[in-house]
């Protein structure tokens, strides 16, 4: 049984293709067969594994084209068990392209359906917005996973996500389920930081990780030398937390 | 002549906001009469200095409805020479509810016209996306300022942007001019930070900024009381940072 988990927050800036990254890397380490699946425009997952210049068709090919299967936009990471499905700036026109479609909202499920067995997870993230890409990625998750930086702002978004996944669990896809609430950008020694992460707390109770994903410059660095934290800092807080974290996961589904 | 000035960079977690809300205040604080226009659905800006409960209309209900004027909608902040505009979540249907109106790129514009000679400064913060909501922000504006941080991914997405600013000047807004790229979140003390700022001044040269931000707490911590860096914090980073962004802003229009 697949596991698909969406990492999606409006907000912008709060750790959801740092957190994509290193997860997939993580579970790929455990030996499970992920396939990491960039849903974002700006390609940023995209270009924390491949080379720009070896995407040649990308997701909106297999979303939007009439032969492109999507086995074909499947390219190989240099970690063993981790397949990327790369993003370009195409993307963005999706919303324009299937205003009207009845099934607008199944692309990414019905594309994936052709590959989806051959792996025990499949990781997708999201950018900053709660559009048209966005509610393709929830329907055609079994997961979703939220993560909230520790900062002034981040509570405030939260709603509206949550209303958004309502009105997806009530029609697209009742299964849906909030794997858990992931606390990032933490830095231990603010008090905003900690006031925030008790209110994240406070708001969410046993969906909130124990792992909490503290500020790293390493976590900062890995993707710029297309690795994830495991072979770039292996000793480092980042690959211990999100380490962790994949531990969480698999104890959850 | 009033200055708009659009703070705009799909990236998420940038700056935007935060430029957005200590740039007005440091224009009001020089006796400039400025209005802070939140185009950003999520309203971090407005949440900045406005209290939930004392917000009725919004942007929103100026730029759909046909009786809300925009002066309707303009709040006062606590300080002097500053004043509002709130967004809130209601915005996001902005796109759905204007599309196919021929006038759906000017509706910021056309309903700015009522007070913009009010104002000596306009200031526009937007959402990290390049939908209607933010081309609407670029069509009212004379100046877009780009935040970028001085981090991996930062680079990655200005050349979307840029192509959407000369499809903004090429029909609806000849004038647009870019102000200024601003170097954000910048921590000197870490080579990818250094490196990436160096790439940054040799992408855009003389349209860098001499003012780079700095990561600080207080920057972080300010909102929160509904306060800019200048009362919060006078004598932080922050405080004197963004006060020589607004001399070298009055220095470039
Ligand atoms: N734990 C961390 N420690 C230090 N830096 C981090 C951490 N997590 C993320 N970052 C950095 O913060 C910035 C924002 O993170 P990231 O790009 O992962 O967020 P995002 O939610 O995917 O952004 P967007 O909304 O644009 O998609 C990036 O520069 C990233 O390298
Ligand atoms: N110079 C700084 N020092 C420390 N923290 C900062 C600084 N600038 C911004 N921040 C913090 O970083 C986070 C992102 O900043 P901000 O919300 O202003 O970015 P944004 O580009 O408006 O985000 P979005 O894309 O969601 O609109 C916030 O928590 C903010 O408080
Ligand atoms: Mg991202
Ligand atoms: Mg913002």
């Amino acid at each position: 049984m697949t596991i698909v988990i969406t990492i999606a927050n409006q907000k912008g800036g709060v750790g959801k293709t740092t957190t994509a990254i290193n997860l997939a890397a993580a579970l790929a380490a455990k030996k499970k067969k992920t396939l990491l699946v960039d849903m974002d425009p700006q390609g940023n997952s995209t270009i924390s594994f491949l080379q720009d210049e070896s995407i040649d068709k990308s997701i909106y090919d297999a979303l939007t084209g009439t032969t492109t299967q999507l086995k074909e936009v499947v390219h190989k990471a240099d970690l063993d068990h981790l397949w990327i499905v790369p993003s370009r700036i195409s993307l963005a026109k999706l919303e324009s392209k299937l205003i009207g479609d009845f099934d607008a909202h199944f692309r990414l499920r019905d594309r994936l359906e052709s590959v989806r067995a051959e792996y025990d997870f499949i990781i997708i993230d999201t950018p900053p917005t709660l559009g048209l890409i966005t509610v393709n990625a929830l329907v055609a998750a079994s997961h979703l996973l939220i993560p909230i930086q520790s900062s002034y702002y981040a509570l405030e978004g939260t709603d509206d996500l949550l209303e958004t996944l309502d009105k997806v669990k009530s029609r697209p896809n009742p299964d849906l389920q909030v794997i858990g609430v992931l606390i990032t950008l933490h830095d231990k020694r603010t008090t905003l930081s900690r006031d925030v992460a008790q209110k994240i707390q406070e708001a969410f109770g046993d969906k909130v990780f124990k792992t909490v994903i503290s500020r790293s410059i390493r976590l900062e660095e890995s993707p710029a030398y297309k690795e994830s934290i495991f072979s770039f800092a292996p000793h480092s807080s980042g690959a211990f937390e999100y380490y962790s974290l994949s531990e969480e996961v698999m104890a959850r589904v």
